[in-house]
């Protein structure tokens, strides 16, 4: 954690289902790469950061200090990919599902 | 139609193509539940199936769901009969296409033999063969609801080449399938008509019928839609004692309070404990709001910390430290 980047960016995650207790019916895949999101989103912000207009904006609000109680942007999930999973439903029937927004690829500050 | 060896895939090299990630751990209760050495060709086209859709960007045939039904084998009338049942089909999948996976075994002996007989042969054996032996197989759709003693409403019948050799068949019963779900009929019937009066062998597990269903779930890409089919129990188990939770502690989260002074105060010390209404807390009225409705239990909201907005203000104390007196002895202190 020393060597991680302080500013937002992705980090390893990996999830293994049987930690959280759903390797009973899910067959495959028996862990996947999720990744997470977590740094800093101060101003000012690195382009690789991705801010969005607001998310500028609210920076640079929150540096001025103009506002009092204004919190530095998210650092969030920005592209995401989905995931194929293999399992059995209510009635022990196999089935595949192609889940949507499982893992990340890029974070940014919004 | 395809060949039997085009579909079986020894267990060994599908473990192979799962990777070094999942082979760290020992093949958990689900993956031996496929059957004797995941070879039943449900799990075998299903895993597939599986390896297929995992690339990045691939859809199973334009959806993003694949359901898979084994057959339950019944007799009515002395006829072979299998028995589907759909039901766990939800709402939000959209049918795009179904298919009936059939393995048609090879003629019985006689045909074979008739097969292999030359003409004008003498040998005794081919003599004796029947003729007219059957060269197709029908297959009846029948579709009916649950709790219902009738054959069912009759969907659609097809005909089935009998290859030389054990063949698995495919058959597109899309209309069959999309029909019988919009008239509530999720028991599909096929019935194997041969046209031999004997009862159809009992068939391995290996080669049983099935259907495969592929449909896209609008519900998918709604939030927590994961959590909704695959969060089956509370990850706290029930038992456990909550944090900070009093044994005898009502429903209600909030802290009753009491005032404890009987007498007029005389000073600004606040007779008691905090007169001030109990605000919950915001992750808990938060949670009270905006648990996502699903049939499992849901996570159990954790009482959230008590917010303080005021900084610097001393904590009061449960006990007061202010003298109380009786309202005669407090008249002649004012008067004084």
């Amino acid at each position: 954690q020393w060597d991680e980047p302080r500013v937002c960016s992705r980090r390893y995650l990996k999830v293994d289902f049987a930690d959280i207790g759903w390797n009973e019916w899910i067959i495959s895949p028996k862990s996947f790469d999720a990744y997470y999101c977590a740094g800093a989103c101060e101003f000012p912000m690195p382009k690789i950061v991705r801010p969005s207009n607001h998310a500028t904006i609210q920076s640079i609000v929150r540096a001025v200090g103009i506002v009092p109680g204004i919190p530095e942007p998210c650092c969030v999930p920005d592209k995401m990919n989905s995931l194929g999973v293999l399992f059995l439903d209510e009635n022990r029937n196999v089935v595949l599902k192609v889940y949507p927004n499982m893992s990340v690829e890029t974070c940014a500050c919004r | 139609s395809h060949n039997a060896p085009a579909w079986s895939a020894p267990p060994a090299a599908a473990d192979d193509l799962r990777g070094d990630r999942d082979s760290q751990r020992p093949p958990g209760e689900a993956a031996s539940t496929l059957g004797p050495g995941a070879q039943d060709m449900v799990a075998v086209h299903m895993h597939r199936l599986y390896e297929k859709y995992s690339r990045r960007g691939a859809r199973p045939g334009g959806g993003n769901t694949v359901r898979s039904f084994r057959a339950r084998l019944d007799v009515v009338d002395q006829k072979t009969v299998y028995f589907f049942n759909l039901t766990s089909m939800q709402d939000s999948e959209m049918i795009l296409t179904a298919t009936f996976h059939f393995y048609s075994e090879p003629p019985r002996w006689p045909r074979a033999r008739e097969l292999l007989c030359k003409p004008r042969t003498k040998n005794a054996s081919c003599r004796l063969l029947p003729p007219g032996l059957p060269a197709h197989q029908h297959l009846l759709f029948r579709s009916l609801s649950q709790n219902t003693a009738t054959q069912g409403l009759l969907r659609g019948a097809m005909t089935l080449a009998s290859p030389l050799r054990g063949l698995w068949q495919t058959k597109d019963i899309s209309p069959i399938v999309k029909g019988a779900r919009r008239d509530g009929e999720l028991l599909l019937s096929v019935q194997l008509d041969s046209g031999e009066k004997d009862l159809e062998a009992p068939r391995p597990s290996s080669h049983a019928p099935y259907v495969l269903v592929y449909a896209n779930d609008l519900a998918i890409s709604e939030p927590n839609s994961v959590a909704v089919t695959l969060q089956r129990y509370d990850p706290f188990p029930a038992g456990d004692p909550e944090p900070r939770a009093a044994p005898n502690s009502s429903v209600d989260p909030r802290v009753r309070r009491a005032a404890q002074a009987s007498g007029p105060l005389q000073d600004n010390e606040l007779p008691g404990l905090d007169e001030r209404p109990a605000r919950l807390p915001h992750t808990q009225h938060y949670h009270k709001h905006e648990l996502w409705p699903s049939p499992f239990r849901a996570l159990k909201p954790r009482p959230g910390r008590r917010d303080r907005r005021k900084k610097g203000q001393d904590l009061f104390m449960a006990s007061s430290q202010v003298l109380d007196f009786d309202e005669k002895t407090m008249q002649k202190a004012r008067r004084k």
